[in-house]
């Protein structure tokens, strides 16, 4: 464990309770993609399969359930909480999302480490989350809202890619074999698609803050 | 297994 690492993790938590607890004090999801929180709480339920299985940490076992539970409590906030799902873009949250499911499935049946159910489900979790934003940026492009988007929410969603770069370089250079090629370049995937999303919360932002200057 | 080969990142 390495402090890039460790750091990246605890922002990449905090952006979503971020996420979460602006969900439920505001009672609104407007402008927030429920296609993508899907596919997060996908990424971290195929991701975890050997959360009963592979014990490597009190800090990675408890890591992993609060992550699975805090993405599936922002998807349930939205899909059953009477007040919150009213306010979702329904009509502009149109994105197909299965396709992606469904890609990233197959390309993880033929890109793998080992052809075992668990990495393959690895895989799968580690291409899904690289594309999972896609549904929230198409949003962003046709509402411009972001009001729920808050700029924390932006953020520590970026500092997390941002510290995993550094936490593989890091790991690069201090570990003999240190081979996770499926997870470094995916991860620059992620944070392209992320650099792109962000440059549409940046021009959003800058236009609502024109719309509201003072008559 | 040694931690390196294990799934140790989240």
């Amino acid at each position: 464990m390495n402090a890039f690492r460790l750091a990246g993790d605890i922002t990449h938590l905090i952006s979503i309770l971020v996420l979460l607890l602006k969900i439920y004090a505001t009672k609104s999801c407007s402008g927030i993609s429920l296609k993508t929180q899907e596919l997060y709480a996908v990424v971290f339920l195929a991701r975890y399969l050997d959360l009963f299985t592979d014990f490597i940490s009190v800090y990675n076992s408890v890591m992993k359930v609060v992550f699975i539970l805090s993405s599936v409590a922002i998807v349930w906030c939205m899909r059953r909480h009477r007040a919150v799902k009213r306010s979702y873009d329904k009509e502009l949250d149109t994105f197909r999302h299965y396709y992606l499911v469904g890609a990233c499935f197959v390309f993880a049946l033929l890109v793998h480490e080992k052809f075992t159910f668990q990495e393959v489900f690895w895989a799968f979790s580690i291409y899904l989350e690289a594309v999972a934003i896609i549904p929230q940026l198409v949003l962003l492009q046709r509402s411009g809202n972001v009001d729920n988007l808050t700029g924390q929410y932006v953020f520590f969603l970026g500092a997390y890619r941002a510290l995993y770069i550094l936490n593989w370089i890091y790991r690069y250079f201090t570990e003999a074999k240190f081979s996770r090629w499926i997870a470094c370049i995916s991860g620059l995937v992620q944070t392209a698609l992320y650099a792109d999303f962000f440059y549409y919360y940046f021009l959003s932002w800058k236009n609502n803050a024109k719309l509201n200057l003072p008559a | 297994a040694n931690a390196d080969s294990q799934k140790d990142e989240l």
